[in-house]
């Protein structure tokens, strides 16, 4: 399970 | 970041400005649901609980800051304003919205990413944003005349989220391709929530009507 997408919306 | 994006959060942010413009300026909060202002205050408190941890852009922590900021100023107003708290009516505030936080939070519990504190609570706030607007739809049916801030405010809190939708699917097809699952459903159950809040504000603009939603 590769890292999940950054958390870059708000 | 894309235009979809930008455009979600300006609209967003827009409509926190003319919901603080319409609180300050009239002195009234009539037809605004404390219970829809109250979640959101806990929706950005458990989303942005990174802001101090994680830095990913100026505009990322300014705009956290401002969307915390702007949320405990619209309960402050409507709690503790010596005159702006006249103008709430709790009785047509009805809506039993701490129902909704232990489901959001139980099935945050179940469905995230990581089970970790911090991505358990971002899910949360997801999952409790996409409900939050209820006890405001629930208002604007029960209440007989919507203003037209309070109308275009709903509005633009809606069409934010619709953005967002557009922004994932650019993000999707011509950007990173990575499934993003737990913010989609959310997005799309709250944009899908306003559907017929939507359909009643055109329908009204276009009649030049005032705006009115069936009971």
């Amino acid at each position: 399970q590769s890292a999940q997408p950054a958390k870059d919306e708000l | 970041m894309n235009l979809f994006r930008l455009a979600g959060d300006m609209t967003h942010l827009f409509s926190i400005i003319v919901l603080l413009l319409k609180i300050h300026a009239t002195k009234s909060c009539s037809g605004i649901s404390l219970k829809t202002q109250e979640l959101y205050v806990i929706v950005f408190l458990t989303r942005y609980l990174d802001l101090f941890t994680r830095f990913v852009s100026l505009y990322n922590t300014v705009m956290k800051i401002v969307f915390i900021g702007t949320s405990f100023a619209i309960v402050w107003y409507m709690r503790y304003h010596k005159v702006v708290k006249q103008t709430y009516n709790k009785d047509e505030d009805t809506f039993k919205h701490y129902f909704l936080l232990l489901p959001c939070f139980v099935l945050a519990l179940l469905l995230h990413n990581e089970f970790t504190t911090m991505d358990v609570l971002w899910t949360f706030s997801l999952y409790l944003e996409a409900v939050a607007i209820l006890p405001q739809l629930v208002l604007l049916q029960q209440s007989r005349n919507i203003d037209n801030l309070t109308g275009n405010y709903v509005f633009f809190l809606g069409a934010y989220r619709g953005l967002y939708v557009l922004n994932w699917i650019y993000r999707y097809f011509l950007q990173d391709h990575r499934a993003r699952w737990i913010p989609w459903i959310s997005g799309l159950v709250q944009t899908a929530l306003y559907a017929d809040f939507f359909y009643y504000y055109i329908l009204s603009w276009k009649k030049h009507e005032k705006l009115k939603l069936p009971a």
